[in-house]
Parts: structure tokens; sequence; C-alpha cells
């Protein structure tokens, strides 16, 4: 009966689907949209595969360019200094040439935390002194020779609220010195945690006012949250999810597969 | 905002008696769009807007207020009276001095919120002493010593590197001095872990704190619930706090996690400094997340 989109048992299973999608962190707005865009194909395939079919056209992203240089940006504790030596490690474990550069020059240790990381996957890195110029730390390290010699440099940031101007500007004016520094080689990914709701989007959107964002790194999703999240910032911003981070080890970062989230997302 | 989208469905005309049926679920829709958009988990929503559907219908509309306004002014109180009603102080020690542990997941603001408590309590008198039991983060008790330093907050740093044995010298220490306040920063952890979650509840059987503060993300979504129960159920939450709340976030975890657990919301983190710490206030959450 619910095949052919009539009737009570219908309604009931559009509503729990409804809110599987709303506990998953999808959001009412997105949620709504993903609900209607699947009803069209509801009656020949059945709920459940069109809500997939939909979530899967949505997260298949087109990645154009995979850039030399990869910032990392995004609000305090959403894992950047950790996802940056995940990735060292990731590339490393490729044959790669990495380069590290720690441009946190404010947090207390986050020289020393993202030294550990790499003295842990053995990749060379430039730790900005603690209350130096950040921009400055970033025009050094791409500049030296091993950035030179490099396959890929990896550049971490200070935590910051998209609500800080002035914090926005410092990293607006660190994205162009490593534009000048680089031309056309740029990065810039954002890191998510998958366990934030619907402030991802205002997130995404102050970022982008900003610097423009050329992919989202989705973080911590080895907890019960189910960073549906990710669906709503598809709906609504082009950005492709590239990396994805399961736990806090080097081996726990995986490139975003649409199939794996979505399994792992619906019932 | 919700109180313009209010007083367009329900109309601009002011003492009209009491709230129709229709008028009702017209304004229950909305609040529960606001609320699921303000992050509020959809369990505690439904459960919300139905006892809130209940006083909307009995409820007459003052006269000098449109029933938009009447809507609003229920919705707030009704949020407040769940999000409030409890004493924002840190418990106090029966005898001797006072632990405090502070656990939660993974970059909530573990590290930093100590120090500010630290800081709060050093402002009234107390002479804290902060350690850190973080042996997994790298760098981590390199973190707790800089920002305590910063703050002027004594940081004691035991040898090891087994969470269990730094906190039986914490305390050993603790006991011996004359510091009178101690707070014990732990490692982030996900609630799904049952052997980090058992070595949280080791490490509680070992120092018997006086208080278990839960930090907690203000940004977090749905997931809320899980993290609060989670911790709550084994004994590992006995109070919260909401960090980052100086960004635009709505908070609607705030409602979920005292819903589902009971547990009083007691400090809100408002910055990265170790001054930006504020007592919890029900009314101004309660707006927060109306939008
Ligand atoms: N479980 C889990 N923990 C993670 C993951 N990524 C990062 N973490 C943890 O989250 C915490 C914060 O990570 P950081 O890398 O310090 O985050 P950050 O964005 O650099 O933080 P700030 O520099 O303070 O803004 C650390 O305890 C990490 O180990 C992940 O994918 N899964
Ligand atoms: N803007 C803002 N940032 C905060 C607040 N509280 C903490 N932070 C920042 O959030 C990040 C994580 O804080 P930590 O104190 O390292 O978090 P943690 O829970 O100890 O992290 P782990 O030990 O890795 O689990 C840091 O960049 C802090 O400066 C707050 O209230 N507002
Ligand atoms: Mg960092
Ligand atoms: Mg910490």
């Amino acid at each position: 009966a619910t095949v052919f989109g009539g009737g009570a048992e219908a309604a009931r299973e559009l509503e729990l689907m409804e809110e599987y999608l709303l506990l998953a962190d999808v959001g009412p707005v997105a949620t709504a949209k993903i609900l209607a865009a699947a009803a069209e194909n509801r009656r020949t395939v059945g709920l459940l595969p069109a809500v997939r079919n939909e979530l899967l056209r949505l997260l298949s992203f087109n990645v154009r360019d995979d850039k030399k240089v990869k910032i990392f940006a995004g609000v305090n504790g959403t894992g950047k200094t950790t996802t940056v030596g995940k990735l060292a490690h990731f590339f490393r474990q490729q044959g790669k040439n990495v380069f590290v550069i720690g441009a946190d020059t404010f947090r207390a240790a986050a020289d020393q935390q993202l030294e550990e990381w790499c003295r842990r996957t053995n990749t060379p890195v430039f730790a900005g002194k603690p209350g130096s110029d950040p921009a400055s730390v970033v025009f050094d390290g791409l500049h030296s020779n091993l950035a030179r010699t490099a396959d890929y440099v990896l550049c971490d940031t200070a935590g910051r609220l998209h609500v800080n101007k002035n914090l926005m500007q410092e990293l607006a004016k660190l994205v162009r010195v490593a534009g000048k520094a680089c031309p056309d080689q740029i990065d810039v990914f954002l890191t998510l945690d998958a366990g934030t709701g619907q402030n991802a989007l205002a997130q995404v959107d102050m970022f982008s006012q900003w610097v423009q964002p050329t992919g989202l790194v989705l973080t911590k999703l080895d907890g019960t949250a189910k960073g549906g999240i990710a669906v709503a910032l598809a709906q609504k911003f082009s950005i492709p999810i590239r990396y994805v981070g399961l736990g806090e080890g080097p081996d726990d970062l995986v490139p975003f597969s649409p199939e794996a989230y979505v399994d792992a997302l619906l019932p | 905002g919700l109180s313009q989208r209010l007083q367009e469905i329900l109309g601009k005309l002011r003492g009209r008696g009491r709230l129709s049926q229709a008028d009702v679920q017209a304004a229950m829709r909305e609040i529960k769009l606001a609320l699921l958009e303000a992050d509020v988990n959809y369990k505690v929503v439904k459960d919300f807007v139905a006892g809130l559907q209940e006083k909307c219908l009995g409820a007459e509309i003052l006269t000098s207020l449109t029933p938009g306004q009447q809507v609003i002014k229920i919705v707030r109180d009704e949020l407040t009276a769940l999000l409030g009603g409890a004493a924002s102080a840190l418990a106090e020690a029966d005898r001797g001095g006072a632990v405090y542990m502070l656990v939660g997941l993974q970059g909530a603001g573990k590290t930093t919120t100590a120090v500010k408590l630290a800081k709060r309590l050093q402002a009234k008198g107390k002479k804290p002493l902060v350690v850190s039991l973080d042996t997994h983060r790298p760098a981590a008790r390199e973190q707790l010593a800089i920002v305590a330093e910063a703050a002027g907050i004594a940081c004691h740093r035991p040898q090891g590197e087994e969470p269990l044995a730094l906190a039986r010298q914490a305390v050993d220490f603790f006991a011996q001095s004359d510091y009178d306040v101690l707070f014990l920063d732990t490692a982030g952890r996900m609630h799904l872990d049952d052997a980090l979650m058992e070595e949280l509840e080791a490490v509680k059987a070992l120092v018997k704190p006086t208080e278990i503060l839960l930090v907690l993300d203000a940004m977090t979504g749905q997931d809320a619930v899980n993290v609060a129960e989670g911790f709550s159920r084994r004994g590992l939450a006995d109070s919260i706090v909401l960090t980052k709340l100086d960004s635009d976030t709505r908070g609607g975890a705030a409602l979920s996690v005292r819903a589902v657990t009971g547990k009083p919301i007691k400090f809100v983190g408002v910055g990265e400094k170790s001054a930006q710490l504020e007592v919890f206030h029900p009314e101004r959450m309660a707006s927060q997340i109306l939008g």
C-alpha cells in the first residue's frame, strides 16, 4: 500500500522518515526538501530507496582540483590540528612529500601539539612561535625550501568563531598571503564537528564571506552523532566534503565516500 | 524570528479573549520549527510543544498583548522554567578540600574551562589547584600548565602516563597542600567508548569528587541528549557547563540536556580568555533559543 503513495500507512512511513532525518541533524529545512524530492520517486522505488537516491545525488560532489597547499580553518575544537596530523600521515603513506606549517600562534601549546603529531608521523614541520603573526608564519613557511619541494603543504590555523570579525580578517589575510606565495595552488578546508547542529550552516556561510572554502572535513564521525548537517550543507552550498575523521589516531581519516556516509546515515 | 512569525499568523488585534484551537495549532507548528532550527532535540520538542499546547489552549490573552505576544510570553516562561530553577554555585565539600572533575567529548572546552572555574573561585578567596589527567592528547598537560600560569592559577604536574596513577598523586598532593579546591582536567572521550568511560568511573571511585561537570559545546545538535545521557547514567555528570556561547548558535542543546537529564546548567563559556565564564541565566538562554 505504501508504494502507491496513499493512506495512513504511507503517511506514517513518511513521518518516521522525517523523524529519522531530523534526529540525524539534517534539520527541518533540508529534511522537508529531501522528502519533497523523494516523493516524486517514492511510488516506483519506495520511500527509503528514494531518500537514499536523493541523498546520494546531493552528496556526489564534483571535485575538480587537488591543490598543493591546504589551509585548515574552522571553529574552535573542531579537529584542525589533529586532521593536519592525520592527513600528513595519509599522504606520506602514499609516498608523497609533505610539509606542515603551524600557523596557530595563539592557542596554548598548539605548536607542541602539532610538533608531536609530526614527530609521530615523521613529517617535517615549521611551527610558528606563539605570539607571532600567523600570516607571516605562512609567508615564511611557503617560501622555505621544504615547502617548495613538497607535494603537499598542510597549514594549521587557530580556531576561531565565524562571528569574530577580527579573527575572520586575520584568516582572510593569511589566505591572501598564501595565495600570493603560491598562486592557484590553495585549498581552504573547513573543519566541522559531526556533532554540530544547524549552526554549521552559519559557520559555512560566514567563513565563505571571508575566504573561499574549497572543501569541508567532517570530524568526529566515530561518535553517536550522524553528521546529518553535511546533508543540509550540501543542500545549501556546493562545497565538497573531502575527508571524514573517524577517531584520534593517525589512520582515522578517510576520503569522503557518499555511499559509505549515506549507508551509515540511513536506517 | 519566531515573534514576528507568530504576530503574522495570529493577527494584530490586542486583547482578543482566548486563543482559538486553530490559532494554537498554527502557533505550535511555528514553535516546533523554531525549536528544531535551534537544535532542540526532536523528542524534547514534541514533549515541550505538547505541554505548551495545553497552556496555550487555556490561556486568556491579556488586554495589553496581541495573541502572538501572548504565545511568545507563554513559550518564554515555559522555557525559562525548564532551563532554570537550580543554584549555579559549585557544590561545597562536606569537609576538607573540594575536588571537581571536568569531563566531556573531545574539543568541548574542558581544559580551558578548568582554568576559568579556578580563576572564578580564586576571586572568591579560594586557593585552587588544577591538575591534568590527560595522557592521551599531545601536549595536553603543557596546554593546561600554560593556560593556568597565564591566569595566575597553580598547576601541579605529577609524573606518569596512567590517568589513575596521576589522579592518585593529584589527590595525595592536594591533601598535603594548603590548596582548598582541586580541578581535575580529563581527556576528551566519546560516551560510546566503554573502556574510556570505565576509566572515568575508576577515577571517580578513587578521588570521590565533590562534583563532576560535563562540559558541552553549545553548538551541539540532536546528539546532545545522547552525550548527556551517556555520561549522566554512569554517574559522570552532576552539572553542565555550556561552552562557546559567544558564537551565534541558538543553543537548543541546553534545553535538550536539561529536559533529559534534569542536571543543572551552571556556567557558560563566552570566550577563550580565562575571565570569559559566566553564570548560566535561564531567561537569557530562553531568548537565545527562540532566536
Ligand atoms: N573521536 C575523535 N576525536 C577527534 C577527531 N578529530 C579530532 N579529535 C579530537 O578532538 C579534540 C580537538 O582536536 P584539535 O585537533 O585540537 O582541534 P582544533 O580544531 O585544532 O582545536 P583548536 O586549535 O583549539 O581550535 C582532540 O582531543 C582530538 O583528538 C575525530 O575524528 N574523532
Ligand atoms: N570562543 C570560545 N572558544 C572556547 C570556549 N571554550 C573553549 N574554547 C576554545 O575551544 C578549543 C578547545 O578547548 P579545550 O579547552 O582545548 O577543549 P578540551 O575539551 O579540553 O579538548 P580535548 O582535551 O581535546 O578534549 C580551544 O581553542 C579553546 O580556546 C568558549 O567559551 N568560547
Ligand atoms: Mg588546533
Ligand atoms: Mg583538554
